[in-house]
């Protein structure tokens, strides 16, 4: 554990109650992506069925359990509490071209052909690409609350993080994971026009609205 | 592949 990884887990964490607080504390979820959050959800799942069978730490244990348990909270918040809030028509990104292509590759590349590991590989691509519904959607409607833009800064921050983490791992510890460094890099690349609109707009105090 | 070291990893 070193400080990167640290920080970067409590900014994921950060992004993940600030998007459950802002549903919770303005009863709706306009504006954000239900597709998006039905990915994370898959990702968190298929990635820790490693709770059943191996125990790392209680920090690790759980975190994992936060992680789901928030992502199922949202879930059901967007699908079934304020349902009537959720932007349904503006949710448009077709998530089955996420999904076929990723669990095609996660059959092909992977560390070991077993059941767990394919569904451990499959997560990690697919957390690359889980936020692509949201920023589809912030495209089609042309601006984004400020508060859904802090969700997807820490979001992003901490994959940005995890990089700075695996640069640490790999000088002090000798060893590096190729499949999650090149998936995190994709996904952090994906953050990076996003990170120029929050900081030339939202830091000064603008709504994120992107031009016509 | 290569190592499958990050396990520990959320």
């Amino acid at each position: 554990m070193n400080i990167f990884r640290l920080t970067g887990d409590l900014s994921h964490l950060a992004a993940i109650i600030i998007l459950l607080l802002k549903i919770w504390k303005t009863r709706s979820c306009a504006g954000i992506s239900g597709k998006s959050q039905i990915l994370f959800a898959l990702v968190f799942t298929t990635r820790y069925l490693d709770l059943l069978t191996s125990f790392i730490s209680l920090y690790n244990t759980s975190m994992k359990f936060i992680y789901i348990g928030c992502a199922y909270a949202t879930v059901y918040m967007i699908y079934a509490k304020f349902k009537a809030t959720y932007d349904g028509n503006h949710d448009t990104f077709r998530v089955e071209f996420l999904v076929v292509p990723i669990g095609g590759l996660a059959f092909l590349v992977n560390h070991d052909f077993s059941p767990l590991e394919i569904l451990w590989t499959f997560s990690i691509y697919l957390e690359s690409v889980a936020i692509l519904p949201q920023l589809f959607m912030i495209s089609k409607t042309g601006e984004a609350e400020t508060i859904t833009t802090h969700y997807l800064f820490f979001l992003g921050l901490y994959r940005a993080l995890y990089l700075m983490n695996w640069i640490w791992r790999f000088y002090f510890e000798g060893f590096f994971d190729m499949i999650a460094i090149v998936a995190g890099v994709v996904q952090t690349i994906l953050y990076c026009d996003f990170f120029y609109l929050y900081v030339t707009k939202v830091l000064k105090g603008k709504k994120l609205s992107l031009p016509a | 592949m290569l190592s499958n070291a990050y396990k520990d990893e959320l």
